[in-house]
């Protein structure tokens, strides 16, 4: 196995389009996306979801790369374009990859 | 006598089923009730009404006069860009109102609510009150300049404040944005269905039959969500609870004056007035938050989502319809 | 002869859509069908159905003479609370069986459940058999008390366990709980709107015609889950499936009789006995478990949600509904 | 003359709902609409669909001559066949297509979608053409064969590359494995519901009814899909657009034509024929696609997926089925 | 970045409340839940959803904490609460976060 | 606490039953399924979900192993299964457990 990092972005899903061009633009071509809910320093309902009918307004992206500088761009590109004003989290989490190839910026598939 | 009467005669809106259903979703929502409609049934029912009213709107258009259309559609323009014209210079100059937050919010207010238009609508069925079938299409005259107005006017305010002078904003992708929302598509696409197609079998069997009960439920849903919505704007200045509650009648108002010289000067319908009027009062609810949520980050959702859908609503559905029913039923006799 | 005429009666019966779709849906799962409903849809139609029957009873009671509701709301308070003592000392002593399994096993059986009611209901108005339209509001009377009864056994004897003395319950917690459960709201819901609204024209173009339809898809739902839950039953002991056949009728018809000394007593209709007795056979599906399972934490839900689920619904729904009619038909004659 | 008639024929067809809503699916996705059906509604869409074809089905096989059924079911057999090994010697010998996934997409061509022969059955109906209601109960008698046979020559392909003689084919694992499909699974429970049972108040309560209604945004939604899987396409050869064009009317008028001949020699109604042209043009989209893509894992779903929803669910829809009706009316002169 | 705790909490859903309580009763002021279906040791299908329509019927918690002794607590806690009678299980994992000061209890956003 | 290694794989819905069959046969008694959707070099949107619905078409199964060996078991076994024809990546990442036991392969609950 190789070494990899796993970047976590918690966030509303108003902005899913916006992470997901940031994450491209550096270069990882690859992404998973959850639905979630939570609760956080803002605590703040965007979007219009109504609240009664249990909506998940949040979604959790998750972008696997190899290459350790490039997660810490991805975060803080991320944190500064839109966590002053949107709610948010990021974190980094290391993990190990079977096949490294996969997850090298540019890899083309 | 003449209150006794008003009395008598709200309460008997309030029996209505549009009317019963809002507030009964606000009485089990401040019961503690865990009751959810799920969010796939909510989205499903915005869907079939809006299409509905797009269809019906749809198949008049192709008989009707669209000379006709034209000072109603002017009108609904001009509303929408004075309700946020007003706001700006009312709700965003209070004591604790942040500017983008106020005009934020104006930008709701000026913008359409569906959930309100199709009780509006329910309500005048219900009564057998004419409109003519286009009035429904007005919509995205008095919703889109709106939100673009408040949008503009927020960067050009954010922009000053930074120093820049010129915020651009790209009010092209900001309209395509709108038209492509979820509702409105749904509104265009009964439009176009209505319009090129003929659909009155599927629009008599399905669309309509089930019209007065989604509605229903919607109002259930949007009871319960201003109850939820209330508690938001408990964290927030205190006038947009006090905004909330006057808007909705004053654009109503406005909108029924000049809804009024419109039916005298050219024909518009008296339910057609009572649906402008409906119409300016909303707030939007369902396409509006997110585009603004948007295109102004830095305005707080809790401010002109609280005030549209935990107050605004409520009130352009409980105690605006009923005022433009009345004053309908003074100035124009129905 | 007899026998043969109950037989032949017994096949109509299944041919009734209701047992029909009941019975098709464990067939289905017995033969490894992936169809599944979405749950959005499954709690929209457990909403509907609940609605429904809360819009007519609160319609009638609007018109009807309240104290014809004392002796049978008494009846069903006593009826809930007897079950749960019949299981006490019936179930929760026998060998294999742990005694808070048991206990948490007869308060579902004690509550009722919504979708054996509708189907009693549907089958009854299928049937041209008349009964008041309150009678489906005596549902919170049997399924609080013994919810909240079998809890408190239930915490009694874990208290004893442990060696304390007082096991302290927070009974009006219990009861709150209950009433806010999404099954229960939507019933009050309706009740309180058919009481103090008007919702006729809603009731008659949705509501009420969407019933028939919706039952059946939930009546397929519960047969499916029906066979789903059998599964789960085979990890425990086979009493629970025991008590699963022979509970459903003897506490039908255990209401039945007291229903019926109600009828000679004070007029209650033929219907309202047999749905007394439906409800009484019924065992709570979607609102009981999740209480029991918060409240009486160490009870194995395969037992209780395995008995009640996959044997209790199932029994009371397609062999006592059909007992029920049976009996009445000899007892009262219709 | 007769280009003028056909043309204003094909303009008032794609004025029925069915196609328009089809249609305009395609027109919102393309303009790049947000609009979204929830997936839960969806799918309980088609299930209402199938079950209602289904119920329909086995309540007229009641008292249907089963002779009747045999030619046009050895027919539907024989089509659904023909049209796997159809495409295994052409669309899988054209250049740029691998022969696995040139044979995945004849298995869908060969299959049946159950949203097409919705919109066949709908626009029989509308325009008032009898058909025997147990022709729909002939989809799995196309559609599992022609499935099974693509996985079979799918693996003797493959093994025949990987140098093995003998590709082991769980034939009797593959015909389970779609019966227990969702969309089978509901035709099934329906005709079996329709046979078995007396389903008929319910039938023309709530499944009857809401079939237009249901049908259209099914129509809608296949519509937007089609549009979606179209940029999907783009990735692979143009071959499985070009097929995707072809082969519905070719599969269809061969279909067509046996069917006539059922029609002179038993009595087959024109209906049927009809609806059996429109089952062999239909290509699988929502059964078909997961049973290949389980069984034939190296097939690139893009290829057959984005030629069955992409071109041709629409073409069968849009083309096919006025087509059928223009030649039957040539034909049997209805 | 910072060195933070994830706690990991996977569970029945009737039993949200009382664990976002404890992560709140300890000054955690953010979590995040998803929905989660899943096999364990119980196999409980608890609650009473109804299996056949593919009910999502346990959830997953995750509350980020930069105090690693907080983490432990949360998790002891829940897990000596809750996992003698309910499904669940609990972990924890080390992550990095960008901006550190919103995970340090009691920060009240 | 004890380490642990919890394997997760993001892949395609249809084949979600062979994953789970893979786990189960290495003696590893619990998983967690979630929702999910994403992009990666295959970009395959397979099993015939409509997109239009938005449908969540992938899943994420997370195993917790208490034995690094079964988890690099799993992963290859996975791996060299599936993911040659199905869209997937597969992961390993270092978590603690609170009562290790639970986790060990064998373990009958
Ligand atoms: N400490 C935390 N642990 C886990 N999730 C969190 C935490 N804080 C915030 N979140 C998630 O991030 C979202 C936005 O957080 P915030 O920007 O703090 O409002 C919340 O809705 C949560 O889902
Ligand atoms: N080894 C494991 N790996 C991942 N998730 C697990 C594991 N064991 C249990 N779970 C999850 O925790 C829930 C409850 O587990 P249990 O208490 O063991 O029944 C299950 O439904 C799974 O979702
Ligand atoms: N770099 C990545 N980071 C996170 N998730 C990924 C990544 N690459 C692929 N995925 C997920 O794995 C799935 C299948 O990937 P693939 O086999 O590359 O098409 C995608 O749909 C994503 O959900």
């Amino acid at each position: 196995t190789q070494p990899a990092t796993k970047v976590v972005i918690v966030t509303e899903e108003v902005i899913l389009n916006g992470v997901i061009k940031i994450i491209e633009d550096i270069g990882v071509r690859g992404y998973t996306v959850l639905s979630a809910r939570g609760k956080g320093s803002h605590n703040v309902r965007s979007g219009g979801q109504p609240s009664v009918t249990a909506a998940f307004t949040n979604i959790k992206i998750e972008a696997i790369v190899s290459d350790r500088a490039k997660a810490e761009q991805i975060a803080d590109t991320i944190a500064s374009k839109y966590f002053a004003n949107y709610a948010g989290i990021v974190y980094l989490s290391q993990i190990e990859v079977l096949r490294g190839e996969k997850f090298k910026p540019g890899f083309s598939g | 006598e003449a209150v006794f009467d008003l009395a008598a005669g709200l309460v008997k809106q309030f029996q209505k089923p549009t009317l019963g259903f809002l507030i009964a979703g606000m009485v089990i929502a401040a019961l503690g009730s865990r009751l959810t409609i799920p969010d796939a049934v909510y989205k499903f029912i915005v869907f079939m009404l809006l299409l509905r009213i797009g269809l019906a709107g749809g198949m008049e258009i192709r008989e009707a006069n669209l000379g006709d259309m034209i000072l109603p559609a002017a009108i609904a323009v001009a509303v929408g860009l004075g309700i946020v014209l007003l706001g700006r210079y009312t709700l965003a100059l209070l004591p604790g109102v942040r500017k983008e937050d106020g005009i934020a919010t104006a930008g709701l207010f000026g913008a359409v609510s569906g959930s309100t238009l199709a009780a509006g609508m329910g309500l005048l069925e219900a009564e057998g009150i004419f409109y003519e079938g286009w009035v429904p299409a007005l919509y995205p005259f008095m919703d889109i300049p709106a939100l673009v107005l408040a949008i503009v006017l927020a960067k050009v305010y954010l922009s000053k404040q930074d120093g820049q002078s010129n915020g651009k904003v790209d009010v092209w992708g900001i309209i395509k944005e709108s038209l492509q929302g979820s509702a409105l598509s749904a509104l265009l696409l009964g439009l176009a269905l209505g319009l090129f197609t003929r659909p009155e079998a599927v629009f008599e069997s399905f669309y309509d039959p089930l019209f007065k009960g989604l509605l229903s439920v919607l109002m259930l849903i949007m009871g319960m969500e201003a109850y939820a919505r209330l508690n938001e704007l408990r964290k927030v200045a205190h006038w947009y609870a006090v905004y909330g509650v006057v808007a909705p009648l004053v654009h109503g108002l406005i909108a029924f004056g000049l809804g009024t010289i419109a039916h005298f000067t050219m024909g518009f319908s008296p339910g057609g007035v009572i649906l402008l009027a409906v119409m300016a009062g909303s707030s939007s609810d369902i396409s509006g938050p997110p585009t603004l949520r948007a295109a102004i980050p830095s305005a707080n959702p809790s401010t002109y989502v609280g005030s549209s859908t935990g107050v605004g609503t409520p009130v352009a559905i409980a105690i605006g319809i009923p005022l433009y029913l009345a004053l309908a039923s003074v100035v124009f006799g129905i």
